[in-house]
C-alpha cells in the first residue's frame, strides 16, 4: 500500500485539488484508491460527490483500533465507467472537535489514523489535510509513508514551505520508518512574471524536491464545482492539460504502475 | 475603538490581504491602526514589514491581563510619510502551541485577547485570523465588536460561508454585547463566467450581507511580496483600482471617518 499525505499549513494553495487530481489519475487508470478527508471543511468529501455523510474520519480517529478505516469508507459519487471509482473516508463537522479531544490523550494522539488504516485493502491511499499543523495533519503524517507538499507561486506560500518541511522532519524522526518527502508541487502556476519569479525562487530554495508544476486552469475549479474527476472533463480545453499535469505528479509520487 | 475580526476557515481566500488592505486604507487617511496577527503563519506580520519578532500575540494571550496588547505592539515597517504607520502585535511560531494550552484552561480560554486588548489606544484594531475555527479565531471573535467574512468566488469557499456565519452566531449569543457581522466580502473576483456565477450565488444566498467585491489584481500580491501598503503602489495600474475596492470596504466596515 502506498499512502500519501497532502499538506501545507498555508491555506488555499490547492491541497484538495491535487489530492482529488491524484485520485482522478488513479480512476483514469482503473486503479482503486481511497481518499481520507481529514479537513473538517470536507472539500475532498464533496469533491468526490459524497453529501452529508453519517460517519467517517472522526469515527476512524476515535476508534483507536485496526480496521476502522476499512469499515468507515464509502464509495465516492464519481462515475463507475468500467473501472474503480475511489472510496472515501468522509469528513464530518464532528472532526472540528476531535483535534482537542485527541490532545487530552497522553498515550495515543498522533497515531490513531495509522492504527485505523491497517487492514485497508486499496493499493493507494490519499490523505487530504486541513491548513494547519495540528493533530489532524499530524495524524495524516504519522499514517502516510510519503508526503507531498503543495504550494503556490507567491510570497506568503513560499515563506511557509520551509516550516512545513521542518515539521515533517520532526515527525519522520519519531516514526519507526522514516517519512519520505515525495516532493513539493507548485500549483496554480499562471503566466505572470510574478508567478515565474516565485516558481524559480522555490526551485532555487528546494532544488530537486520541486516537481513539475500544476498550471492554473479553470477546468480544475470546474471539476471541483461539478464533483467530477478532472480526467472525465478531459476532452474539453484546459482539462486535458490539467489532467496531464496531474498524471505527471502521479507517476512521480505513486509510481507509474 | 472599532475592532474588526477577519475570518474564514477556508484557506487562501484573502483574509490577510483584506486585513492589510484595511490597514492600508487607514494609513492613506493618516488614521492610526493596530493589526493583531493571530495566524502562526505570520503573513500579516511580514506583510507589515516586521521580521523575526521577539514577542507578540502569543504573549498577549498568555498574559491574561488588561493592557498586554498595548505593551506588546510594535511599529510596522510601512513608510512613515506624514501620517500614522500601523502598529502590529506580531505572530510568532509559539502561537502554534498556544491553542492547545488555552484548551486546558476551564476558566478563561476564549476571552484572553479581549482582556489583553483593553487599554489599547488605537481607534481601529484589525484582527487577522488563521484558516480554522479553533481557539485562536475564537479569541479574535470574542475580542472584536464586528466581524468581516472574506470569501472567494468558488464552490468550496461558498460552501463554507454558511458554516462560519453559524459559528459567529453561537459566539455572539455568548457575549455581553452581540457581535455584529459587518458583511461578507467576495475577494479575488476575476472576469470568468465561473467567478460571476459564484458571486451571484453568494449574493442570492446571503443578500444584504454581501459587500462590493475586491477584484483579482496582481498588484495586491505584489504589495504582499513587497511588504508595502497597497495605497502606496497606487499610481501603478491595478493598484489604484485595488486601493479603491478596499477604500469602499473600509467605509462600509469602519465608517468613513
Ligand atoms: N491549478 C489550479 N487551477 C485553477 N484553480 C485551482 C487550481 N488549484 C486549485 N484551484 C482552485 O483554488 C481554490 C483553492 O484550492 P483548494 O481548495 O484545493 O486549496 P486547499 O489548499 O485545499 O485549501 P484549504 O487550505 O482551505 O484546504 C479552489 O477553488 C480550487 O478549485
Ligand atoms: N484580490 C486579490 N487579487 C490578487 N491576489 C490576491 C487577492 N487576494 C489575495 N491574493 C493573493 O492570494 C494569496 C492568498 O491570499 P491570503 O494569503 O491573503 O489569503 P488568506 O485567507 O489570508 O490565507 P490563509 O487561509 O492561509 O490565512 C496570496 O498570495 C495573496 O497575495
Ligand atoms: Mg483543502
Ligand atoms: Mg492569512
Amino acid at each position: 500500500m502506498a499512502a500519501v499525505a497532502i499538506v501545507n499549513q498555508k491555506g488555499g494553495v490547492g491541497k484538495t485539488t491535487v489530492a482529488l487530481g491524484l485520485a482522478s489519475a488513479a480512476w483514469s487508470r482503473r486503479r482503486p484508491s481511497l481518499v481520507i478527508d481529514l479537513d473538517p471543511q470536507g472539500n475532498a468529501t464533496t469533491g468526490l460527490g459524497v453529501w452529508d455523510p453519517a460517519a467517517g474520519a472522526d469515527e476512524a480517529l476515535a476508534a483507536d483500533r485496526p480496521g476502522a478505516v476499512a469499515e468507515l469508507s464509502v464509495l465516492s459519487g464519481w462515475p463507475d465507467g468500467d473501472g474503480n471509482p475511489p472510496r472515501v473516508v468522509p469528513a464530518t463537522d464532528a472532526l472540528t472537535a476531535r483535534e482537542s479531544q485527541l490532545l487530552a490523550d497522553p498515550i495515543g494522539a498522533q497515531d490513531r489514523l495509522r492504527i485505523a488504516l491497517s487492514g485497508a485493502g486499496e493499493p493507494l491511499v490519499i490523505i487530504d489535510c486541513p491548513p494547519s499543523l495540528g493533530l489532524l495533519t499530524v495524524n495524516g503524517l504519522f499514517a502516510a509513508d510519503r508526503v507531498l507538499v503543495v504550494t503556490e507561486p507567491g510570497a506568503w506560500a513560499s515563506d511557509g514551505v520551509g516550516r512545513i518541511l521542518a515539521a515533517i522532519e520532526r515527525i519522520s524522526a519519531r516514526r519507526p520508518q522514516a517519512l519520505s518527502v515525495a516532493g513539493v508541487v507548485v500549483n496554480r502556476l499562471g503566466r505572470t512574471r510574478d508567478a515565474r519569479y516565485w516558481y524559480e525562487q522555490l526551485r532555487s530554495d528546494h532544488g530537486e524536491l520541486v516537481l513539475p508544476p500544476v498550471r492554473l486552469r479553470t477546468a480544475l475549479a470546474e471539476a471541483a464545482a461539478r464533483s467530477a474527476p478532472i480526467h472525465s472533463l478531459a476532452p474539453r480545453s484546459g482539462a486535458a492539460e490539467a489532467a496531464e499535469d496531474l498524471d505527471r505528479i502521479y507517476d512521480l509520487v505513486v509510481g507509474p504502475e
